[in-house]
């Protein structure tokens, strides 16, 4: 899988 | 946004809200950790950087805008208003033993080397830390106001929810973030013997109260 910075969280 | 990320949000609002409401309406801080309220302020100062440069949802900016009040509100109630109340000889977890390791781990282990990502990266190790300080005045003084444990359930919810929320994420969106979730894991660990005795004492009535 992808890793994607989770910066959509808070 | 999934049913668990909004549920661990709300949860960790409520953390925060509860806590606020604890040492305004008492007006004490008994019992709490100041140093643990310095470190989450510290976790979404470093986190919220992107606050004004990177907009994703008004939900977004409006939650971050609420937990770095509150942190920073609740730092000033500790510190500054009810200074008098607040148990200094209790609160003595050493946090710059957090604090410096972190902060070296932050510089090792990121997704990129840039300022941005290693403050970020930074904030999300210092998080699954910081609530030390705060069980081990617990562990000191021997026991903790109900106030106080349902504030902590709430608070060790919410990362456990976001765990869930990665998984969910993990299939769905074929989302993954190692960091967020091995911090995510230690985090949660670390409320484990609390989450044990909230259950079994307070939730039947007791006061909780570690034997000494």
């Amino acid at each position: 899988e992808k890793e994607m910075p989770s910066k959509d969280e808070l | 946004m999934n049913i668990f990320r909004l549920a661990g949000d709300l949860s960790h609002l409520a953390a925060i809200i509860v806590l606020l409401l604890k040492i305004w309406k008492t007006r004490s801080c008994a019992g709490i950790s100041g140093k643990s309220q310095i470190l989450f302020a510290l976790v979404f100062t470093t986190r919220y950087l992107d606050l004004f440069t990177n907009f994703i949802s008004p939900y977004n900016t409006v939650m971050k805008m609420i937990y770095l009040g509150c942190a920073y509100a609740t730092v000033y109630l500790i510190y500054m208003k009810f200074k008098a109340t607040y148990d200094g000889n209790h609160d003595t977890f050493r946090a710059e033993f957090l604090v410096v390791p972190v902060g070296g781990l932050a510089f090792l282990v990121n997704h990129e080397f840039s300022p941005l990502e290693i403050l970020w990266t930074f904030s999300i190790y210092l998080e699954s830390v910081a609530i030390l300080p705060q069980l081990f005045m617990i562990s000191k003084t021997g026991e903790a106001e109900t106030i106080t444990t349902h504030y902590l359930f709430a608070l060790g919810m919410y990362r456990a929810l976001y765990l869930i929320n990665w998984i969910w994420r993990y299939y769905f969106e074929n989302f993954f973030d190692l960091i967020a979730i091995v911090a995510g894991c230690v985090q949660t660990i670390l409320y484990c013997d609390f989450f044990y005795l909230y259950i079994t004492k307070v939730l039947q009535g007791k006061k909780l109260s570690l034997p000494a």
